[in-house]
């Protein structure tokens, strides 16, 4: 995929660009569109004190907490999608029919610590 | 890629069956792409925003589902069978649907004929074509003494004819592994003079079948809601 912009990546959780080309993974000749898409994903830490603006959980809150007392033992709250978007695809089928199919939870539109 | 590349096997199963597939297609003779499929994905394209919930719905068609899948027709043509000259066309239409999966209720059937000429019509003006479809068995013929799945009369034929066989393909029933119609054409009489032979079939060029379902996962949402 096009390289990002040289940004200095944000450290914190959000959803990061991964676009993803269908003929990357050999699968050109039989999906017809799209050629492929911009599916994203979810990367950066979730530290203390948890900002409110990474979308989580009292649970991850207090992870957080006791994460920062004791590192060893307890791990930070996950970077993980908490809104996806579907997106539609046509193809070929195993007997050449074509297909257009709509697939749920296949753009990864925000991110939070949970 | 390196992932898909290294193991193509696990791997990428995993992410077809996901994909509602048993195994990576290999188009061997792929047909043209109808142009309202592509009006379909253009549409839901430019018309996506990110968390817009998005409904099991087909808006061109005004029915529920999520998976609208075009069939190639692999029939034959059929003898025209007593007395010669009788009609002008008659055709098994033949669908492979065991593409179908267990759990999808079909919502719409829509059967499309195509012809070559702008317009196929009888040898005579102001008679008129008469088009009857008949359920057959997978040898062809149609069930003795049923009664045409649809018949229609037609001044002319334009150059796509679309049929709905929502009703007759049992609404919600996804059918078989496989259909089987077959389809006359015949040029109407006024009932004194005999029915003359019309346009030669070769204005006949092709049929499909398209179908709409609700997918396993669309009826669990429905069923929640």
């Amino acid at each position: 995929s096009p390289p990002s912009p040289p940004l200095t990546p944000s450290p914190l959780c959000k959803p990061r660009r991964l676009y993803i080309s269908f003929s990357d993974v050999g699968w050109e000749n039989w999906i017809i569109a799209p050629q492929g898409y911009l599916a994203n994903y979810c990367g950066g830490d979730c530290p203390f004190p948890l900002a409110a603006e990474l979308n989580s959980t009292n649970h991850a809150v207090l992870q957080t907490m006791v994460h920062s007392l004791d590192p060893q033992g307890t791990p930070q709250p996950c970077c993980v999608p908490v809104r996806l978007s579907p997106i539609s695809i046509l193809y070929y089928d195993n007997s050449d029919n074509v297909v257009l199919r709509h697939y749920e939870d296949m753009v990864v539109d925000e991110c939070g610590c949970r | 890629s390196p992932v898909l590349a290294a193991a193509p096997g696990p791997q990428e199963r995993i992410l077809l069956r996901s994909l509602g597939l048993s195994a990576k297609p290999s188009p061997s003779s792929p047909g043209p792409v109808p142009p309202v499929l592509w009006r379909i994905f253009h549409k839901r394209r430019t018309l996506a925003r990110p968390g817009e919930p998005q409904s099991c719905r087909v808006e061109e068609f005004h029915v529920p589902g999520d998976i609208v899948r075009v069939f190639a027709d692999r029939g034959r043509f059929l003898p025209e069978g007593q007395p010669p000259g009788r009609l002008c066309l008659r055709k098994l239409l033949f669908f492979n649907l065991s593409a179908l999966e267990e759990g999808e209720r079909l919502t719409m059937a829509q059967l499309e004929l195509r012809f070559h000429h702008n317009s196929y019509q009888p040898a005579s003006p102001g008679q008129v074509l008469e088009l009857r479809l008949y359920r057959a068995s997978p040898g062809g013929l149609p069930r003795p003494g049923r009664s045409p799945l649809v018949e229609r009369s037609f001044v002319q034929l334009r150059k796509s004819l679309p049929l709905d066989l929502s009703a007759a393909l049992k609404d919600g029933a996804a059918p078989g592994s496989n259909l089987a119609l077959v389809l006359e054409i015949s040029a109407g009489g006024d009932g004194g003079t005999p029915r003359s032979p019309c346009g030669s079939s070769d204005a006949f060029a092709a049929t499909s079948l398209l179908l709409v379902t609700l997918g396993p996962r669309c009826r669990a949402a429905r069923g929640r809601r």
